[in-house]
């Protein structure tokens, strides 16, 4: 019975987390006074690498100022291409050193990447729509665009992220709390040829496997297969602002010697965790995935928020 | 629960462990400082040049910009009311510069994009500019947004807009014309 | 219109707009 009572609960919640997507805007998710900050897309990959670092962010829109129109996201993902395409072109320095933002769409090109599809939202839309909606791009992410009402010109109203919604839906939906299946037995966790690396690996080819596996970071284990820590896609930031990307023999643990000291660590659970614990986590910190491994440590798999918010919208 | 944070992962006993291989490359490698520089923000700009030389440098970047101006009134000399054409460069000038206005109206090619609705989409950005004098020789140059005009002289009607559409207002050709200005004065300057 | 300091050659121009209920501070950088 008590199982049975877990599974129907399990089942209301997620249903009545679906509505309170359904009945919210992306509007209702903003903050009553933000921030947004906008890079002209004329501005140098390596000043917009410093204006992320200054203002602690990993992404931003770009605004093209001869169109007047929003040209898309800046994200790790686009400093990843650029030291792919330095690894392939050493004695292009000078062009990767004066590269600008409106440049990335020729890189993208030269190492033949698909380039991230920026699919937008109006921000009255439901916010169900846009979790939909940004489930089907790449990035994570998903801007928020209205027009002017007098010009009709675009406006960048704001970027959701999949960790803003789930922090959102963890603040003021109070059925997270009866999530109380094993995530284990929800069938969410990626565990399937899950990618790997180890402390000598060099960090050019863990960040090449970051971009064939279309993945945002990739775990490190030792040789017992036990996790010992994370390389993440916004760590290449750090590694382009020392300007270490040329040393690319780099081993992937020396290159983690670029963390800052306020980095909060990788977050760790067993198949047993519930998701009312997970999400009662994600309230509480800034966490952007989960590991799984077993009791002794051992990686087993890998439970991204992409995970949660797929099972959440579409979960059986 | 049995989530935790992996204590290997640690940047400080990272750090700590990569060191104690004694690999070569590893002492080299600082961690990254995050400093959360609080932006200093101000109001407008600056300046400690005498006020008429402040004027005429704005006047010479406007101009050096395209852009025009009603003529002050003699008990206002320190505002300017200016009116710029913002074509974006999908219209017809690629290089983003602002297209020259000539005083009277009608010579003004106009190069209205129509909207779907068929009025007009205002070009001409309006700002005021003024001086104020903070202290003894430190003056502020502020910039205001000043509304759209369209170029052929048709009011901008705000149709039946509701008081929630009212506030859609797209800050971003404002903020590229003052960059723009900025950039001219730091230039000239 | 806010200003901050020119750093790097860097410009970085902000105001603080009205979206319907709520408020948004539009930061722009561009070249100098």
């Amino acid at each position: 019975d008590a199982g049975e009572n877990v599974l129907l609960e399990q089942r209301l919640a997620v249903e009545s987390i679906r509505t309170f997507l359904n009945s919210k805007t992306s509007y209702d998710v903003l903050p009553v006074s933000y921030r947004l900050i906008v890079l002209d897309t004329s501005l140098l990959v390596k000043k917009s690498l410093n204006v992320l670092l200054q203002n602690n962010i990993v992404s931003a829109p770009l605004w093209d100022s001869q169109t007047s129109r929003f040209a898309g996201l800046l994200t790790s993902s686009d400093f990843i291409n650029v030291i792919q395409y330095y690894f392939s072109n050493p004695d292009k320095f000078e062009l990767v050193d004066k590269l600008q933002l409106d440049g990335l769409k020729d890189i993208e090109r030269a190492i033949g990447v698909d380039p991230l599809d920026t699919a937008s939202i109006h921000p009255s839309r439901p916010l169900y729509e846009a979790c939909i909606k940004m489930m089907e791009s790449r990035s994570g992410r998903i801007p928020l665009i209205d027009k002017d009402e007098e010009t009709r010109r675009e406006i960048v109203v704001s970027v959701l992220t999949q960790y803003r919604i789930l922090k959102f839906v963890a603040l003021n939906c109070r059925e997270t709390r009866f999530l109380k299946r094993p995530i284990g037995d929800l069938n969410i966790i990626s565990d399937q040829n899950l990618k790997s690396c180890n402390m000598t690996t060099p960090v050019i080819d863990v960040i090449q496997l970051l971009t064939h596996a279309g993945v945002s970071s990739v775990p490190i284990v030792d040789e017992n297969g036990f996790l010992v820590n994370v390389y993440e896609a916004v760590d290449v930031l750090g590694l382009i602002k020392g300007g270490i990307y040329n040393d690319l023999s780099l081993t992937v643990g020396e290159a983690l010697m670029r963390r800052s000291d306020d980095f909060e660590g990788v977050y760790t659970c067993t198949r047993n965790d519930k998701l009312s614990t997970i999400m009662d986590n994600i309230r509480k910190s800034r966490v952007h995935r989960f590991f799984v491994v077993d009791e002794a440590g051992r990686l087993m798999g890998v439970l991204t928020l992409s995970d949660i918010l797929k099972y959440i919208l579409l979960g059986t | 629960s049995t989530i935790s944070i992996l204590p290997t992962s640690l940047p400080q006993i990272h750090r700590a462990n990569m060191l104690a291989q004694g690999l070569p490359a590893a002492s080299k490698i600082s961690p990254l400082v995050n400093k959360k520089s609080k932006t200093k923000w101000h109001f407008g700009i600056r300046s400690r040049s005498y006020p008429l030389d402040v004027m005429g440098e704005i006047y010479i970047a406007l101009k050096n910009l395209g852009a025009e101006w009603a003529r002050p009134s003699e008990e206002d000399l320190w505002t300017i009311r200016v009116r710029w054409k913002y074509d974006n460069g999908s219209i017809n000038n690629n290089n983003g510069n602002m297209t020259m206005i000539s005083n009277n109206s009608n010579n003004i090619n106009s190069t209205n994009t129509m909207t779907s609705s068929n009025d007009a989409i205002p070009d001409l950005m309006k700002m005021v500019i003024q001086l104020f004098q903070i202290e003894t020789n430190n003056y502020l140059v502020d910039f205001k947004f000043d509304g759209w005009e369209n170029s052929n002289g048709q009011v901008v009607t705000n149709s039946n807009i509701s008081e929630d559409e009212m506030s859609t207002f797209s800050a971003y050709p404002f903020l590229h014309l003052t960059t723009r200005l900025i950039m001219e004065l730091a230039v000239n300057s | 219109l806010a200003t901050s300091s020119i750093k790097h050659n860097t410009l970085c121009v902000a105001s603080i707009v009205r979206y319907k209920r709520k408020y948004v501070t539009q930061i722009l950088y561009a070249p100098l």
